[in-house]
């Protein structure tokens, strides 16, 4: 199938091709009949180069308006997205209309991580936590067992 | 009416992506 | 209603509608100068004919009439142009997603959906900062824990340090001695009365 550039350039082609046939030397010679009638070499001269410079100022506006847009450029970047979506069968996704809704789908990898990411140091956290309570918890002990001695020592001096 | 869709889409191209360097930025800030 | 093409606008940069408009005023700006280029050629040329009867005016009106003919087949032709251009050249096929919004394939969150996740988001955050807490009120207590320990042990290593003076002086077992010499010190007194009535 023509690519898009090769589509535009050849409708535009067209109706320059079937504008020029329609202002064919008859229908001039013909709206200029009075002068047709008096110079019929110089109509003629007249109309070839009406022609020219038509199809000429005409192509150099259409090229023109291409380069000024990138057509060339969007149209093959255009084909290529259509050919990777092939396969695609469903309609794509479109702005809703709600910005603010768009907007949320652009953050969601960077929330996802950001999740995993609290979730490894919640982890990480309440490991390391754990193991501060034990020590904890056998640092009261110990406490507790030297009061213990010292209240003994102190009972049997008195 | 041909200049206002052409400035909405083009935020609607541009603006998500500088919304999410603003929420990156805040995520990092909260990470560290 | 007119459809506005906006997903098109996006991807172009401008509105499929204008650059269609773009090529419609070359073709038509282009036709209009060089038909008055054409007129005042032959203008020109009918000044040189002496005698000429042809009036300016008259070339006008034929100018007019060629120029009202090809607008009118240009305007035919260009409404098939226009159709093609907006429906097969610049126009994006439903089934095609835009490299800027490929997120939305990928990750397609409602509001709801993305409101949930950040709940959970904030709940981690919550459990993380009580945990970071937590942590800091445990290991203060162990600092804590440490400097006690180190008084009370410092407190039996005193008491160790006593019965081992007393070790050291030949006494094994302090209550021992103390039970001796009390018990001692009561016979002497108990001897001491007995001298002192016996000597009365």
């Amino acid at each position: 199938p023509p690519t898009r550039a090769q589509l535009f350039d050849t409708v535009v082609d067209t109706v320059l091709e079937k504008l020029v046939a329609a202002g064919s030397y008859e229908r001039f010679a013909s709206c200029y009949r009075c002068f047709y009638k008096l110079q019929p070499e110089v109509t003629k001269s007249i109309h070839e180069q009406f022609i020219f410079q038509l199809q000429a100022s005409i192509k150099e506006e259409i090229q023109e308006v291409k380069e000024e847009g990138k057509l060339e450029m969007l149209f093959d970047a255009l084909d290529r997205l259509v050919e990777e979506a092939k396969d695609q069968q469903e309609p794509a996704w479109r702005p809703s209309g709600t910005p603010e809704e768009d907007a949320l789908s652009a953050m969601v990898p960077y929330l996802l991580k950001h999740h995993s990411y609290l979730q490894r140091v919640l982890k990480e956290k309440v490991e390391d936590n754990k193991q501060l309570a034990e020590a904890v918890l056998a640092g009261r002990g110990r406490i507790k067992e030297l009061q213990q001695l010292i209240q003994a020592r102190r009972e049997a001096w008195q | 009416f041909e200049e206002l869709v052409v400035e909405t889409t083009k935020k609607r191209k541009q603006w998500p992506k500088k919304i999410l360097k603003h929420a990156v930025q805040t995520y990092k800030a909260e990470q560290e | 209603s007119v459809s506005p093409m906006a997903y098109e606008a996006q991807f172009f940069g401008f509105t499929p509608q204008t650059c269609v408009l773009r090529v419609y005023i070359a073709f038509q700006d282009y036709l209009f100068e060089i038909m008055q280029v054409v007129e005042n050629v032959i203008l020109k040329k009918l000044e040189a004919v002496p005698g000429c009867k042809v009036s300016p005016l008259r070339i006008r009106k034929c100018t007019e009439k060629f120029f009202v003919f090809m607008k009118e087949q240009f305007n035919k032709l260009f409404s098939n142009l226009e159709t093609v251009l907006l429906q097969l050249v610049l126009s994006i096929p439903p089934n095609v997603l835009l490299p800027e919004d490929k997120v939305h394939e990928q990750y397609p969150y409602s509001k709801e959906q993305f409101q949930v996740l950040q709940g959970e988001v904030q709940e981690l955050q919550r459990q993380c900062r009580a945990e970071a807490a937590a942590g800091q009120a445990l290991r203060a207590e162990l600092e804590e824990q440490k400097v006690v320990q180190a008084e009370l042990e410092k407190i039996l290593q005193w008491f160790a340090g006593l019965e081992s003076i007393c070790r050291e002086h030949g006494t094994s077992s302090v209550k021992e001695s103390f039970t001796f010499l009390t018990q001692n010190s009561k016979k002497l007194q108990d001897v001491l009365k007995d001298v002192e009535k016996k000597s009365r």
